[in-house]
Order: structure tokens, then C-alpha cells, then sequence
């Protein structure tokens, strides 16, 4: 898992995890991103999820972060179809 | 827009509430989901027609849990509904977490503000990166429920304008490093600075170089849109915010009780005065000095009074920042002024403008 802050509890590890694979396809795609740049496609979907926004691309989740992932959303994903 | 572009090829669809809510009244249901689809139907060529029976193009029911859709819901918060892209079936279907209670106020989560939301997705809008856009994808309720531009802009891509003679447009949201951005007030707040431009406020932090822009009912959700003018009494420990001829008094996130109140009563301006420009209290004297037009005049907040000699030209006392303000703030001890894309750091001992800047030098672009 990328090098989270020390203080990042286990259950932001699982809302992150959670977070990304309901909204930016993290279980579908993490093949294809590892295969493709040998990265950590949590570290790539973190990324696209802060890009989408307008939070500092760091790959880590911060706390704006972790704060965005926990407000209450639309369960349509930010980054997929949804059929 | 989504992903491949999915439309519905009629433009006339129906609808279906399929189930209601036990958390509001069937015509409260009934009513918050019409205006959703008037909502968009005004700004495109869609028409939409309610049916009670048989299958519509748009079913709407509430559910909760797994709901056999390969998207259960989450239980109470988090996912909130969710909507399936224009196609036959299940497509253009809404569901909406039985779990939340569904209101037709502020209190979360307002039913018209989420349905407003899924149906852009049911029409082939997909989530929006401007959190000014009904299509933003976490929940902000921020009194009203309006298309912003980007909304109409990208409904319009799917299906062309709407019939009405006038084309609708709708709100921007500020682009804090747009070098075009002039400001509606600034205040001080607990050592923080705050600007406000229409629904919006902008600030900065110390821990954070992107600038936080969000809704002003985020905080204050009674506040009006639109503010003209805001100040802080920093050693009461609150802030004014004025707009026409009435005025608001916040305690952190608290709007004291009583407000809104009259400028006219509370403060001794004439009732000439229509609304108030801009506002400043300078901590060292007790002296806030308001700006109306090309005049200033200047109250004692321990006298709780209009000083003597008021109003004066802005021009007697703040020569050089020309004769109309529309924000301004204090801090280290110097006045901010702001008109149009233009601010002036001002020396108020000297009388005399130590810098001038663009509106927007303290977001970092």
C-alpha cells in the first residue's frame, strides 16, 4: 500500500480501498494499470481521484483527502460507466 | 458525458415512482421529483411525462442494501442513489438509498437537490469536476437547486438547446486563479482570511497552497447568495455580513439570534442608504469604516455610534483608491482594498497606498 502517513488508521487504509474500487474501477483495472507501468494501481487511482478534485496529486492519502472520500456522494462512479 | 456518449434517440421520455419513501408525504415525493425533470426539461428540448403504470422509460423506486442491481447500497451515508446511463431496462433507472432520511429541507438529505442530480445521469451526464455543477458528485445542498452552467452546457452537447426563445444560461463557479476575479466582500475570521464572490467562498491556508472554494452554506446556510459587504469585530469574536439593507452577525458557524437586523437602526445610516459596498473595523482605533459609492462613513463600535464629520468623500480619507470599493479588509494593520481586478495595500497612519496588486495575489496562482 503506498507509504501513508503513519498516523492513517487501518480503517481509512479500507476507506480508501473501498473508495476507489466503487468509484474509479480500482478492482477491474488494477491489472491492466500494474502490467502497463509496473505500478501500484492504488498510488495511479488516487492520483486520478484527487486530479478529478482539484486536491494537491500526491498519491497519498492525505487528510483533504480521506475528507472528500467521506462525504456522502452519488453512487455513479467518477471514472466508469455505470450499466 | 458518459462514457460513450449513451442518449435516449425520442426526446419525449416517461416516468415511473415505482415506491415511496415512509420519510415524506407522497406529494412531497411526487412534487420534488417533477421539478427535478422541469429542471432539466427547461433547458433542453426533453419532455417528460409521469405514468403510473406499466414500464416508463425513467423507473424511480427507493431501496436499500443489495438490491440486486451489482450495486447494493452502503446503509445510512456514503452512497446516497445512483442512476443507470440512457438503454432499455434498466437503463435511465434511478435508486435512491432507503436508508437516508429523505427531506424537503435543509436537513440531509434533500430528496429534489439528489434527484435533480441522478437524472442528469439518467439523460447521459456523467459527474462533474466543478463543484459549482449539479453533476459534482458528493452531496452540497446549498438552499436552492440551480443548473449551473456546466450543466447546461453539457445537456445541451446530448440533446441541443431548448425551444424557448431566450436561451437559459446559468451560474459560473469563480476560478480562483482567474486574473479577471474581482470580489463581492472580503473578511477577516478568526485569523483567517475569507472572500466571497456570489454562492461561493474562497480561502486560504497556511497548510494547503490550492485555495478551498466551496459554498457559503457550508458554513452559513441561512446567509443569503450575494453578499456586498462582511467585517469582523475580531475582539466579540464576530463577523457582519451585509447585503441590501439588512445585516447578519456570526459567531463562528452561529448566527446570533435576532438577525437578520436594519442598518438604518442598528448602525444610524440614512434611509438613503440602499446597501452597504464594503467594510472594515480597524482593531487599533474601534473605528469600522463603511463604504457606500464614492462616500465612507465611520461608526465607533464602542460608542456604538456614527462619528461626527460623516460621510465623508472616500477620497478624504483614502486618497488614491479611487472612488468606489467593493471589499476590503485589515491585517498586520493595513487596509486591502479591493475594486475590480485591482487591490491596494494601504497605510492608514500615512494615508498613503503602500502596494498595488492583483485582485487574486493571495491564492498562490
Amino acid at each position: 500500500f503506498p507509504a501513508a502517513t503513519s498516523e492513517t488508521q487501518e480503517q481509512d487504509v479500507e476507506t480508501v480501498q473501498k473508495y476507489l474500487e466503487n468509484y474509479y474501477n480500482l478492482k477491474n483495472d488494477a491489472k491492466q494499470v500494474e502490467r502497463q507501468r509496473n505500478n501500484d494501481p492504488v498510488v495511479e487511482k488516487l492520483k486520478q481521484m484527487q486530479k478529478f478534485f482539484g486536491l494537491k496529486v500526491t498519491g497519498k492519502p492525505d487528510a483533504e483527502t480521506l475528507n472528500v472520500m467521506k462525504q456522502p456522494r452519488c453512487g455513479v462512479p467518477d471514472m466508469a460507466q455505470f450499466v | 458525458l458518459t462514457q460513450g456518449s449513451p442518449r435516449w434517440e425520442d426526446t419525449h421520455l416517461t416516468y415511473r415512482i415505482e415506491n415511496y419513501t415512509p420519510d415524506l408525504s407522497r406529494a412531497a415525493v411526487d412534487h420534488a421529483i417533477e421539478k427535478a425533470f422541469q429542471l432539466w426539461s427547461s433547458v433542453s428540448p426533453l419532455t417528460f411525462t409521469k405514468v403510473s403504470e406499466s414500464q416508463a422509460d425513467i423507473m424511480i423506486s427507493f431501496v436499500r442494501g443489495d438490491h440486486r442491481d451489482n450495486s447494493p447500497f452502503d446503509g445510512p451515508g456514503g452512497n446516497l442513489a445512483h442512476a443507470f446511463q440512457p438503454g432499455p431496462h434498466i437503463g435511465g433507472d434511478i435508486h435512491f438509498d432507503e436508508d437516508e432520511r429523505w427531506t424537503n429541507n435543509f436537513r440531509d438529505y434533500n430528496l429534489y437537490r439528489v434527484a435533480a442530480h441522478e437524472l442528469g445521469h439518467s439523460l447521459g451526464l456523467a459527474h462533474s469536476t466543478d463543484i459549482g455543477a449539479l453533476m459534482y458528485p458528493n452531496y452540497i445542498f446549498s438552499g436552492d437547486v440551480q443548473l449551473s452552467q456546466d450543466d447546461i452546457s453539457g445537456i445541451q452537447a446530448i440533446y441541443g438547446p431548448s425551444q424557448n426563445p431566450t436561451q437559459p444560461i446559468g451560474p459560473q463557479t469563480p476560478q480562483v486563479c482567474d486574473s479577471k476575479l474581482t470580489f463581492d466582500a472580503i473578511t477577516t475570521i478568526r485569523g483567517e482570511l475569507m472572500f466571497f464572490k456570489d454562492r461561493f467562498y474562497m480561502r486560504t491556508n497556511p497548510f494547503y497552497p490550492e485555495a478551498e472554494l466551496n459554498f457559503i452554506s457550508v458554513f452559513w446556510p441561512h446567509l443569503p447568495n450575494g453578499l456586498q459587504a462582511a467585517y469582523e469585530v475580531a475582539d466579540r469574536d464576530e463577523v457582519r455580513f451585509f447585503k441590501g439593507n439588512k445585516y447578519w452577525a456570526v459567531k463562528g458557524q452561529d448566527v446570533l439570534y435576532g438577525y437578520p437586523k436594519y442598518i438604518y437602526r442598528s448602525f444610524g445610516f440614512p434611509r438613503t442608504v440602499k446597501n452597504i459596498d464594503a467594510a472594515v473595523s480597524d482593531e487599533d482605533t474601534g473605528k469600522t469604516y463603511f463604504f457606500v459609492a464614492n462616500k465612507c462613513w465611520r461608526y465607533d463600535e464602542y460608542k456604538q455610534s456614527m462619528d461626527a464629520g460623516y460621510p465623508k468623500m472616500i477620497a478624504e480619507d483614502f486618497p488614491g483608491i479611487g472612488s468606489k470599493v467593493d471589499a476590503v479588509f485589515q491585517k498586520d494593520g493595513f487596509f486591502y482594498f479591493f475594486h475590480g481586478k485591482r487591490q491596494y495595500k494601504f497605510d492608514t497612519k500615512t494615508k498613503r497606498i503602500l502596494t498595488l496588486q492583483k485582485a487574486n495575489s493571495w491564492f498562490n496562482c
